[in-house]
């Protein structure tokens, strides 16, 4: 794992960290879900927790689905090629770029077809990691790993992006165990923590 | 554009074309020392993300020049390629896939090596002309 120059990090007294989604973007109760699974991912393995607010202004982590260029000087570029940005803490400035072919439910049949589809869990997986001080790794298995192909789905925490987000905030205290979760995407999906997490 | 599950996707944009960096493909085997018609657009590729420092902004050529040498060989140590400093096809590969818009060399600091927190810093010589490449492990 890899930190940003400096090691930036959410500040001791904000481990309860709130997300809201751009009010422009109307998204639906099955989109922001697919969030909360993703930010609930980091929460299962950190001592973070991450609540989704209403007020865009003051919340903590802004999420935003845009096209082109959108004032931060980072344009998007269409359909694939770059997909999302995040920033280091504590900015939380969360984009993706809407002109992409979001797939939504993590469904993976007949996704291997599909050449421009991207599954927005594993990129908001990614970008979260951003946002809580991860860079870009080198383990290609990694979440942090900079690429995704296309109808590929990489949701897994793998040992490496473990050790990067506890070296930064602290283990969970009730994640038991050193290696990351191996729950199956199928039993993710349908289990407990999946329904609960969603808004 | 969002889609409950692949099926629901339109075939029409099933197999849409990247925009800007398929065309890439053409530079599959440019090499140091050629000139090659439309090269700045990869330079400005690994500028955007950190490969090329920003003190180069607007003075790119199509030459495969020292400052994309350098750039390609850090980008293939990144993603574990083989470091030969050309744009071979397996280099082009890794460049054309879809990835995260933030930078993979911060500030002159590539930190995406093998290994827990090492840092592999890259220096640029004070005239901002011909680029050494550092490492340093921490």
């Amino acid at each position: 794992y890899t930190l940003f120059p400096g090691e930036p990090r959410w500040p001791r007294d904000r481990r309860d960290l709130t997300y809201a989604f751009d009010p422009r973007n109307p998204l639906t109760d099955e989109v922001k879900g697919v969030f909360a699974r993703a930010f609930g991912r980091w929460s299962e393995v950190t001592a973070l927790n991450f609540t989704n607010i209403e007020s865009f202004t003051t919340s903590d982590i802004t999420i935003g689905f845009y096209t082109g260029d959108h004032g931060d000087g980072e344009p998007f570029d269409g359909v694939l090629g770059t997909l999302a940005h995040a920033f280091s803490p504590p900015s939380g400035k969360f984009h993706l770029d809407a002109d992409e072919n979001w797939v939504v439910s993590g469904d993976l049949d007949s996704f291997l077809s599909v050449t421009a589809a991207v599954d927005l869990e594993s990129v908001a997986v990614h970008e979260i990691g951003h946002l809580l001080g991860l860079g870009h790794s080198s383990v290609e298995e990694s979440i942090m790993y900079p690429t995704i192909t296309t109808g590929k789905r990489k949701v897994d925490m793998t040992s490496d992006d473990v050790e990067g987000i506890q070296y930064l905030y602290g283990a969970n205290p009730n994640f038991n165990g050193t290696s990351p979760p191996t729950a199956t995407t199928r039993e993710r999906d349908t289990g407990s923590f999946g329904a609960a997490a969603r808004i | 554009w969002f889609f409950p599950n692949t099926t629901a996707i339109p075939p029409s944009l099933r197999n849409t074309t990247r925009v800007f960096w398929d065309a890439f493909s053409n530079f599959t085997g440019c090499h140091h020392g050629q000139n090659v018609d439309g090269l700045f657009r990869i330079k400005k590729y690994f500028q955007r993300f950190g490969y090329i420092p920003e003190t180069y902004s607007g003075n790119f050529t199509d030459d495969f020049d020292d400052i994309l040498k350098n750039a390609v060989e850090l980008y293939q140590k990144n993603f574990r390629l083989n470091v030969t400093g050309q744009l071979d096809a397996l280099t082009i590969k890794h460049i054309v896939v879809p990835r995260c818009g933030n930078p993979d060399v911060v500030n002159g600091t590539s930190l995406m090596h093998n290994g827990r927190r090492k840092t592999f810093e890259v220096n640029f010589s004070p005239g901002g002309k011909v680029p050494r490449l550092h490492t340093v492990k921490h």
